[in-house]
Protein backbone atom coordinates (compact mmCIF):
# COMPACT_ATOMS: atom_id res chain seq x y z
CA UNK A 1 0.00 0.00 0.00
CA UNK A 2 1.28 3.46 -0.67
CA UNK A 3 -0.49 6.94 0.56
CA UNK A 4 -0.19 10.78 1.05
CA UNK A 5 -1.51 13.30 3.21
CA UNK A 6 -0.80 16.99 2.32
CA UNK A 7 -1.79 20.78 3.20
CA UNK A 8 -1.44 23.33 0.18
CA UNK A 9 -0.98 27.56 0.65
CA UNK A 10 -4.57 28.14 1.21
CA UNK A 11 -4.70 25.69 4.00
CA UNK A 12 -6.77 23.02 2.34
CA UNK A 13 -6.10 19.18 3.38
CA UNK A 14 -6.21 16.07 1.52
CA UNK A 15 -5.18 12.22 1.25
CA UNK A 16 -4.58 9.75 -0.96
CA UNK A 17 -4.26 6.03 -0.85
CA UNK A 18 -3.88 3.03 -2.90
CA UNK A 19 -2.78 -0.57 -2.78
CA UNK A 20 -2.57 -4.07 -4.32
CA UNK A 21 -4.11 -5.60 -1.57
CA UNK A 22 -3.39 -8.52 0.36
CA UNK A 23 -1.19 -11.20 -1.09
CA UNK A 24 -3.36 -14.46 -2.18
CA UNK A 25 -6.68 -12.42 -1.00
CA UNK A 26 -9.46 -14.20 -2.18
CA UNK A 27 -10.94 -12.80 -6.01
CA UNK A 28 -13.01 -9.53 -5.26
CA UNK A 29 -11.90 -9.13 -1.62
CA UNK A 30 -11.52 -5.12 -0.69
CA UNK A 31 -9.83 -4.23 2.10
CA UNK A 32 -9.74 -0.74 3.95
CA UNK A 33 -8.76 1.67 1.06
CA UNK A 34 -11.62 2.80 -1.03
CA UNK A 35 -13.32 2.71 2.10
CA UNK A 36 -14.04 6.32 3.31
CA UNK A 37 -12.98 7.02 7.03
CA UNK A 38 -10.96 4.05 6.94
CA UNK A 39 -8.61 4.01 4.25
CA UNK A 40 -8.39 7.58 4.19
CA UNK A 41 -10.52 10.62 4.96
CA UNK A 42 -9.62 14.75 5.04
CA UNK A 43 -11.39 17.56 6.58
CA UNK A 44 -10.00 21.01 6.72
CA UNK A 45 -11.65 21.71 10.00
CA UNK A 46 -9.24 18.46 11.67
CA UNK A 47 -6.93 17.12 9.19
CA UNK A 48 -5.79 14.35 6.84
CA UNK A 49 -5.06 10.56 7.12
CA UNK A 50 -3.60 7.54 4.66
CA UNK A 51 -2.98 4.39 6.89
CA UNK A 52 -1.68 0.69 5.89
CA UNK A 53 -1.46 -2.39 7.47
CA UNK A 54 -3.94 -4.97 8.36
CA UNK A 55 -6.91 -3.79 6.09
CA UNK A 56 -9.65 -5.55 8.24
CA UNK A 57 -8.87 -4.18 11.18
CA UNK A 58 -8.52 -0.90 9.83
CA UNK A 59 -12.01 -0.98 8.90
CA UNK A 60 -13.26 -2.70 11.87
CA UNK A 61 -12.11 0.26 13.77
CA UNK A 62 -12.41 2.79 11.27
CA UNK A 63 -8.62 4.43 11.59
CA UNK A 64 -8.23 7.25 9.33
CA UNK A 65 -11.72 8.99 11.40
CA UNK A 66 -10.62 7.37 14.34
CA UNK A 67 -7.65 9.39 14.40
CA UNK A 68 -9.44 12.86 13.39
CA UNK A 69 -11.81 12.50 16.00
CA UNK A 70 -9.46 12.22 18.72
CA UNK A 71 -7.59 15.55 16.94
CA UNK A 72 -10.98 17.10 17.06
CA UNK A 73 -11.03 16.37 21.12
CA UNK A 74 -7.19 18.40 20.80
CA UNK A 75 -4.66 15.70 20.61
CA UNK A 76 -1.87 16.17 18.32
CA UNK A 77 -1.44 14.19 15.18
CA UNK A 78 1.18 12.23 16.71
CA UNK A 79 -0.69 11.35 19.99
CA UNK A 80 -3.96 11.24 17.98
CA UNK A 81 -2.17 8.26 15.24
CA UNK A 82 -0.34 6.50 18.86
CA UNK A 83 -3.79 6.55 20.22
CA UNK A 84 -6.09 4.73 17.57
CA UNK A 85 -3.15 2.37 16.64
CA UNK A 86 -2.77 1.27 20.21
CA UNK A 87 -6.13 0.51 20.13
CA UNK A 88 -6.73 -1.47 17.05
CA UNK A 89 -4.18 -3.19 18.29
CA UNK A 90 -5.53 -4.07 21.71
CA UNK A 91 -9.49 -4.54 20.23
CA UNK A 92 -8.85 -6.90 16.96
CA UNK A 93 -4.81 -7.30 16.74
CA UNK A 94 -4.36 -4.67 13.99
CA UNK A 95 -0.91 -3.64 13.26
CA UNK A 96 -0.35 -0.95 10.67
CA UNK A 97 0.48 2.99 10.18
CA UNK A 98 -0.42 6.23 9.21
CA UNK A 99 0.84 9.06 7.93
CA UNK A 100 -1.24 12.49 9.01
CA UNK A 101 -1.39 16.45 8.45
CA UNK A 102 -3.54 19.03 10.58
CA UNK A 103 -4.43 22.18 8.71
CA UNK A 104 -1.52 23.84 10.14
CA UNK A 105 1.02 21.73 8.83
CA UNK A 106 1.65 19.33 12.11
CA UNK A 107 2.48 16.54 11.13
CA UNK A 108 3.11 12.25 12.06
CA UNK A 109 4.58 9.19 10.64
CA UNK A 110 3.27 6.22 13.16
CA UNK A 111 3.12 2.83 12.61
CA UNK A 112 3.23 -0.18 15.33
CA UNK A 113 4.39 -2.69 12.61
CA UNK A 114 8.15 -3.54 12.75
CA UNK A 115 8.44 -1.10 9.27
CA UNK A 116 7.20 1.65 7.54
CA UNK A 117 8.98 3.57 4.57
CA UNK A 118 7.68 6.94 4.99
CA UNK A 119 8.84 10.62 4.14
CA UNK A 120 8.01 14.03 4.50
CA UNK A 121 8.83 17.50 3.00
CA UNK A 122 8.19 21.02 4.77
CA UNK A 123 10.02 24.03 4.70
CA UNK A 124 12.56 22.59 2.24
CA UNK A 125 13.30 19.98 4.70
CA UNK A 126 13.43 16.18 4.24
CA UNK A 127 12.42 14.16 6.76
CA UNK A 128 12.54 10.26 6.25
CA UNK A 129 12.48 7.09 8.21
CA UNK A 130 12.11 3.24 8.07
CA UNK A 131 12.07 1.46 11.52
CA UNK A 132 10.35 2.12 14.77
CA UNK A 133 12.15 5.71 16.67
CA UNK B 1 0.15 27.34 8.05
CA UNK B 2 3.21 25.25 6.83
CA UNK B 3 2.32 23.54 3.37
CA UNK B 4 3.61 19.61 3.92
CA UNK B 5 3.47 16.60 1.99
CA UNK B 6 3.77 12.99 4.05
CA UNK B 7 3.85 9.71 2.00
CA UNK B 8 4.30 6.27 3.08
CA UNK B 9 5.26 3.14 1.08
CA UNK B 10 3.67 -0.08 3.38
CA UNK B 11 3.76 -1.04 6.78
CA UNK B 12 4.88 -4.59 5.17
CA UNK B 13 8.10 -5.81 6.16
CA UNK B 14 10.81 -4.96 3.66
CA UNK B 15 13.86 -7.47 3.31
CA UNK B 16 17.07 -6.01 3.60
CA UNK B 17 17.80 -6.17 0.14
CA UNK B 18 14.77 -3.73 -1.00
CA UNK B 19 15.14 -1.64 2.29
CA UNK B 20 17.04 1.15 0.67
CA UNK B 21 15.12 1.26 -2.31
CA UNK B 22 12.37 1.60 -0.82
CA UNK B 23 13.76 4.60 1.19
CA UNK B 24 14.58 6.39 -1.83
CA UNK B 25 11.35 6.02 -3.27
CA UNK B 26 9.38 7.63 -0.82
CA UNK B 27 11.61 10.74 -0.62
CA UNK B 28 11.48 11.08 -4.30
CA UNK B 29 7.45 11.34 -4.10
CA UNK B 30 7.57 13.36 -1.40
CA UNK B 31 9.81 15.29 -2.86
CA UNK B 32 7.70 15.89 -6.16
CA UNK B 33 4.88 16.49 -4.08
CA UNK B 34 6.24 19.08 -2.13
CA UNK B 35 7.48 20.65 -5.22
CA UNK B 36 3.87 20.62 -6.65
CA UNK B 37 2.70 22.50 -3.50
CA UNK B 38 5.73 24.85 -3.72
CA UNK B 39 4.76 25.75 -7.55
CA UNK B 40 1.36 26.68 -6.40
CA UNK B 41 -0.65 23.42 -6.77
CA UNK B 42 -3.34 22.25 -4.61
CA UNK B 43 -2.61 20.04 -1.98
CA UNK B 44 -5.18 17.11 -4.39
CA UNK B 45 -2.39 17.53 -7.07
CA UNK B 46 0.12 16.73 -4.79
CA UNK B 47 -0.80 13.65 -3.55
CA UNK B 48 -2.02 12.30 -6.48
CA UNK B 49 0.67 12.75 -7.99
CA UNK B 50 3.13 11.39 -5.21
CA UNK B 51 0.59 8.30 -5.45
CA UNK B 52 1.16 7.82 -8.81
CA UNK B 53 4.70 7.78 -8.71
CA UNK B 54 4.60 5.42 -6.02
CA UNK B 55 1.85 3.70 -8.24
CA UNK B 56 4.75 3.35 -10.64
CA UNK B 57 7.25 1.96 -8.80
CA UNK B 58 7.53 -1.67 -8.94
CA UNK B 59 9.10 -1.79 -5.24
CA UNK B 60 5.65 -1.20 -3.62
CA UNK B 61 2.28 -2.94 -3.29
CA UNK B 62 0.28 -0.46 -5.72
CA UNK B 63 0.05 -0.23 -9.34
CA UNK B 64 2.95 -2.07 -11.11
CA UNK B 65 4.30 -4.33 -8.43
CA UNK B 66 1.02 -5.06 -7.04
CA UNK B 67 0.89 -8.02 -5.14
CA UNK B 68 -1.74 -11.17 -6.90
CA UNK B 69 -5.05 -12.81 -5.20
CA UNK B 70 -4.60 -16.88 -5.09
CA UNK B 71 -5.59 -16.88 -8.84
CA UNK B 72 -2.54 -14.75 -9.68
CA UNK B 73 -4.21 -11.66 -10.90
CA UNK B 74 -3.52 -8.01 -10.01
CA UNK B 75 -6.97 -6.14 -8.47
CA UNK B 76 -6.48 -2.60 -7.44
CA UNK B 77 -7.91 0.09 -5.01
CA UNK B 78 -7.68 3.81 -4.62
CA UNK B 79 -9.45 6.92 -3.13
CA UNK B 80 -8.42 10.08 -2.96
CA UNK B 81 -10.67 13.28 -0.82
CA UNK B 82 -10.49 16.83 -0.67
CA UNK B 83 -10.75 17.98 2.79
CA UNK B 84 -12.15 21.70 1.86
CA UNK B 85 -15.43 20.23 0.37
CA UNK B 86 -15.53 16.20 1.56
CA UNK B 87 -15.21 15.43 -2.02
CA UNK B 88 -14.08 11.85 -2.75
CA UNK B 89 -13.19 9.34 -5.27
CA UNK B 90 -12.75 5.83 -5.23
CA UNK B 91 -12.09 2.54 -6.93
CA UNK B 92 -12.00 -1.08 -5.85
CA UNK B 93 -10.90 -4.26 -7.63
CA UNK B 94 -9.96 -2.28 -10.54
CA UNK B 95 -7.88 -4.39 -12.92
CA UNK B 96 -5.63 -3.37 -16.10
CA UNK B 97 -5.39 0.03 -15.30
CA UNK B 98 -1.43 1.65 -14.86
CA UNK B 99 -2.50 4.08 -12.06
CA UNK B 100 -5.42 3.52 -10.15
CA UNK B 101 -5.44 6.94 -8.21
CA UNK B 102 -6.06 8.73 -11.50
CA UNK B 103 -9.46 6.87 -11.80
CA UNK B 104 -10.46 7.50 -8.54
CA UNK B 105 -9.94 11.50 -8.91
CA UNK B 106 -12.10 10.98 -12.14
CA UNK B 107 -14.56 9.23 -9.81
CA UNK B 108 -14.58 12.12 -7.69
CA UNK B 109 -14.58 14.83 -10.07
CA UNK B 110 -16.21 13.61 -12.84
CA UNK B 111 -19.24 11.11 -11.25
CA UNK B 112 -21.57 12.16 -8.13
CA UNK B 113 -20.92 8.56 -6.79
CA UNK B 114 -18.08 8.11 -4.26
CA UNK B 115 -16.70 4.15 -5.32
CA UNK B 116 -16.94 1.92 -8.58
CA UNK B 117 -15.92 -1.30 -8.57
CA UNK B 118 -15.23 -4.19 -10.61
CA UNK B 119 -15.37 -4.55 -14.55
CA UNK B 120 -17.98 -0.69 -13.60
CA UNK B 121 -14.91 0.93 -13.03
CA UNK B 122 -13.20 -0.50 -15.86
CA UNK B 123 -15.46 0.36 -17.99
CA UNK B 124 -15.75 4.11 -16.85
CA UNK B 125 -11.96 4.06 -16.75
CA UNK B 126 -12.34 3.23 -20.65
CA UNK B 127 -14.97 5.84 -21.30
CA UNK B 128 -12.59 8.21 -19.34
CA UNK B 129 -9.79 7.70 -21.80
CA UNK B 130 -7.63 6.20 -19.41
CA UNK B 131 -5.62 3.47 -21.83
CA UNK B 132 -6.06 -0.49 -20.81
CA UNK B 133 -2.64 -1.45 -20.06
CA UNK B 134 -2.00 -5.79 -19.90
CA UNK B 135 -2.30 -7.42 -16.97
CA UNK B 136 1.44 -8.47 -17.68
CA UNK B 137 2.90 -5.03 -17.67
CA UNK B 138 1.66 -4.67 -13.70
CA UNK B 139 2.94 -8.05 -12.17
CA UNK B 140 7.21 -7.74 -11.55
CA UNK B 141 9.00 -11.30 -11.04
CA UNK B 142 9.15 -10.70 -7.55
CA UNK B 143 5.22 -10.30 -6.93
CA UNK B 144 5.14 -13.48 -9.29
CA UNK B 145 7.56 -15.47 -6.69
CA UNK B 146 5.74 -14.42 -3.17
CA UNK B 147 2.55 -15.57 -5.34
CA UNK B 148 3.85 -19.11 -5.73
CA UNK B 149 5.83 -19.16 -2.40
CA UNK B 150 2.62 -18.72 -0.43
CA UNK B 151 0.65 -21.20 -2.22
CA UNK B 152 3.23 -23.48 -0.65
CA UNK B 153 2.12 -23.84 3.49
CA UNK B 154 5.56 -25.11 4.19
CA UNK B 155 7.16 -21.69 2.99
CA UNK B 156 7.08 -18.85 5.60
CA UNK B 157 9.40 -16.33 5.31
CA UNK B 158 10.02 -12.65 5.45
CA UNK B 159 8.58 -11.81 2.00
CA UNK B 160 5.46 -14.00 2.77
CA UNK B 161 4.78 -12.07 6.08
CA UNK B 162 4.93 -8.89 4.15
CA UNK B 163 1.93 -10.23 2.02
CA UNK B 164 -0.50 -10.12 5.01
CA UNK B 165 -0.57 -6.07 5.47
CA UNK B 166 -2.71 -4.95 2.67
Amino acid sequence: TVGAVAVDMQGNVTAATSTGGMLNKMEGRVGDTPCVGCGGYADNQFGAVSPTGHGEAIMKVTLSRLILFYMEQGKSPEEASDMALTFMLERVSGLGGVVVVNPKGTWAARFNSKQMAWAAVQQEKLHHGLYQE
Amino acid sequence: MLPVVVVHGGAGQIPNERAEASCAGVREAARKGYEILMSGGSAMDAVVEAVAMMENNPLYNAGRGSVLNWKGEVEMDALVMDGCTLACGAVSAVRRVANPIYLARLVMDKTSHVCLTGEGAFKFARAMGIPEVPEESLITEYARKRWKDNLNPEADHVQNQMGKMG
